[in-house]
């Protein structure tokens, strides 16, 4: 009797929860980043990147600009 | 350079926002940047208007996404004053922009400066604590599944699609990480940070980082 939203987020969940278990597979030291469920877990990639990844690459030129000299050690 | 450094200590840095569903974390990473520069120099710590970049940033497209670069040259070149959060608070949608009268309290942008770091993260560090927490994009993919611990792989340079603020680093452990606030509210990750780690530009941190003064 789910709503076609609710069974939408269910396969979202489902998805993130295989997800979940590739990203901590991978056998690296003890401060790595760990991965699970979070308020996005029930949206599916696409549908976060479209929501919360807004930002788009700007170019920047390489430090430091030609005549600049590098910042200086600060106390 | 310090072992540890974060300007969250120096009392600089708002607590973390929360986007909610609008596409504005390149609105939240300049306004919090805005924030921190103008607290740096010892005025107080307020709470600036992401709406009124949202709205009035004419070159970006609000809650639909935008450059904090574009954002930042803009605020540069009109010198608009941004207003407080509480004359101009954030709708998560877009409006219509607001004028405010010349003679309106606000925070205008003196100068900035973006920079490609890539390989020279000790300088970017440097600048850090030179001009007060960086504006940065980054691939923010993995992201969405990130509980804590440092961010070394899932992610790529050169595929940037969000927009966020480092506010320190910490070199005292076997693995180095930038301090990176977010704006996804403070349930999210490390309390509203992710922990990145520092050297190889992971996630594209180093690729276009910006300093704002006022």
């Amino acid at each position: 009797t789910w709503s076609w939203s609710h069974q939408r987020e269910a396969a979202a969940l489902r998805e993130s929860l295989h997800r979940h278990r590739y990203l901590n597979s991978f056998p690296h030291e003890n401060s790595t980043a760990f991965y699970g469920v979070n308020q996005f877990s029930y949206l599916f990639p696409e549908e976060f990147k479209a929501l919360y990844l807004g930002s788009k690459y700007a170019w920047a030129p390489r430090y430091p600009a030609e005549g600049q000299r590098p910042i200086p050690n600060v106390s | 350079l310090p072992l540890r450094f974060d300007w969250r200590d120096k009392h600089v840095v708002n607590p973390v926002r929360n986007q909610e569903m609008c596409g504005g974390c390149w609105a939240f990473s300049v306004v919090s940047a805005i924030e921190s520069a103008r607290a740096i120099q010892g005025k107080s710590l307020d709470y600036l208007s992401v709406q009124q970049v949202i709205d009035c940033s004419f070159n970006n497209s609000g809650c639909l996404g935008g450059s904090p670069l574009c954002a930042l040259r803009w605020l540069n070149e009109t010198q608009l004053k941004l207003v407080a959060d509480s004359q101009y608070p954030f709708k998560a949608v877009n409006g219509q922009c607001r004028h405010f009268p010349q003679s309106q309290a606000g925070v205008s942008v003196k100068d900035f400066s973006a920079y490609n770091f890539r390989g020279q993260e000790d300088e970017m560090a440097r600048a850090l604590l030179s001009f007060g927490p960086l504006v940065v994009i980054v691939d923010a993919m993995s992201w969405q599944d990130y509980l804590g611990g440092i961010i070394q792989h899932h992610c790529s340079s050169g595929e940037a699609n969000h927009a966020v603020l480092i506010t320190g680093f910490d070199r005292t452990g076997n693995t180095p990480y930038w301090m990176v606030r977010n704006s996804w509210g403070s349930s999210w990750g490390v309390e509203g940070y992710a922990h990145v780690k520092m050297g190889g530009n992971v996630c594209g941190i180093a690729d276009s980082v910006a300093a704002v003064f006022v």
